[in-house]
């Protein structure tokens, strides 16, 4: 589903310039669900913002769902965001002036879905995610970890094929996270929904049947495994 | 440092209305270190947002460093805020438009410190968490763990008596979260700095020689003892 070859981001920041992802070569296949850890600072955003066609590289090939995303057109890449990829964001980034059905049926709307089933499949996610009693809330009416609960809803709106996930329960109690993990666990064997979930939380990263680590912009371990 | 007497805080959301808190009584001696957990939404961040003089309660008492805060006026609220507290928001809340080292500056500028100290006390603050090399980029050039650690740094800046850190070591990993911790431990014990935080972590709230419990805007328990 994902193919990248000695991958690299450079940010320059005045004089400095600094090698967020230093030649990264990674395969992941359909249907699988690998976890990332690594220090702050490490590059695990910068590496889903790239496979999530959100940020390009300066070198190196990736390829989504056997696409070279490097040759596609603005509208090919858009197209692709829109269907294939779901992206739960590590600050959210839910629309302040939309309240939180509106925040998930959004992408669902961009994809030309009709109303009344739009309406329908968001109030399941709000639901699946415990939030049925804050649908019309604005994310300034919510606290931290029903805001990541909407962002998680609205990622799935559009049923991707492949989801990335950016600290997906950093807000929420052990309770929660719990249960979005399962929701995730399911989906990915359900579903085959091809999953990158990056986590700070061992209880989050050592669930997934793949793990890899990330210092300085490079894979440093890559274990497969039964999950602990 | 920090009395409350049966403190509510109401949101009305349309037509349904949410006790975020629900009848509070707290006390909290100077040079304390007390944390909080609680499942999300239980009103964790409501808690710290009255504490802290950002949001005002719907009915109830409630004293800092013995002033009762409700009859205070808007400037008083604001010397109090500037002088006395310090506060590491949960969404990190930096200026977009200022670099590292002029968000960590900002709040000594308000206090008018002079430059020269401003600039080496906010050096050192970026340099006690890790960020000597990142002082001049712009907040959406840091990672989410880097922004953070510039908000707690930020939330030192004008040596407080009253530290209110709402999740600070929710997007880093662990060694970071370590070492921020610790920091905040050598505060309390070295300067008296009276210490709320609230996390979703037991490894952050264990730490904490008194443990508070929340659940639905209440207070459901309040353990003190040695750290485990
Ligand atoms: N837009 C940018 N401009 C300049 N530097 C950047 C930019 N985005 C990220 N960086 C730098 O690149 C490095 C990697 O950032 P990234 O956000 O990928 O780290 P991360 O592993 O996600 O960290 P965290 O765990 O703190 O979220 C960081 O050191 C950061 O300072
Ligand atoms: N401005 C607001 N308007 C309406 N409701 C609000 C507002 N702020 C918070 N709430 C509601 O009040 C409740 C408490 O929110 P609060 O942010 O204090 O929870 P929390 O314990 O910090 O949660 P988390 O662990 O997810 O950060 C939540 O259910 C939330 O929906
Ligand atoms: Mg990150
Ligand atoms: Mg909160």
């Amino acid at each position: 589903a994902i193919r990248m070859d000695d991958l690299t981001k450079v940010y320059e920041v005045g004089e400095t310039e600094i090698r967020a992802l230093n030649g990264i070569d990674l395969e992941i296949m359909k249907g699988q669900f690998v976890s990332i850890m690594g220090p702050s600072g490490s590059g695990k955003s910068t590496l889903l913002n790239v496979i999530g066609c959100i940020d390009t590289p300066t070198s190196g090939r990736l390829r989504i769902m056997d696409q070279e995303v490097s040759r596609l057109k603005d509208k090919e890449l858009t197209a692709i965001r829109l269907s294939t990829i779901g992206f739960i964001f590590q600050q959210f980034y839910l629309i302040p002036t939309l309240n939180a059905i509106e925040n998930v049926e959004l992408p669902m709307k961009e994809a030309r879905i009709p109303r009344d089933d739009r309406h329908r499949r968001a109030t399941q996610l709000l639901d699946m995610v415990g939030l049925s009693n804050r649908i019309s809330h604005l994310p300034n009416q919510l606290s931290g970890g029903e805001q990541q609960r909407v962002a998680i809803a609205r990622a799935l709106a559009n049923e991707p094929d492949i989801l990335l996930a950016d600290e997906p329960t950093g807000e929420v109690d052990s309770q929660t996270s719990d249960s979005i993990l399962s929701i995730l666990e399911d989906l990915n064997r359900d579903r085959g929904l091809t999953m990158v979930v990056v986590s700070h939380d061992p209880n989050v990263a050592n669930r997934a049947p793949r793990r890899l680590s990330m210092v300085d912009g490079k894979i440093v371990s890559d274990r497969s495994g039964p999950v602990v």
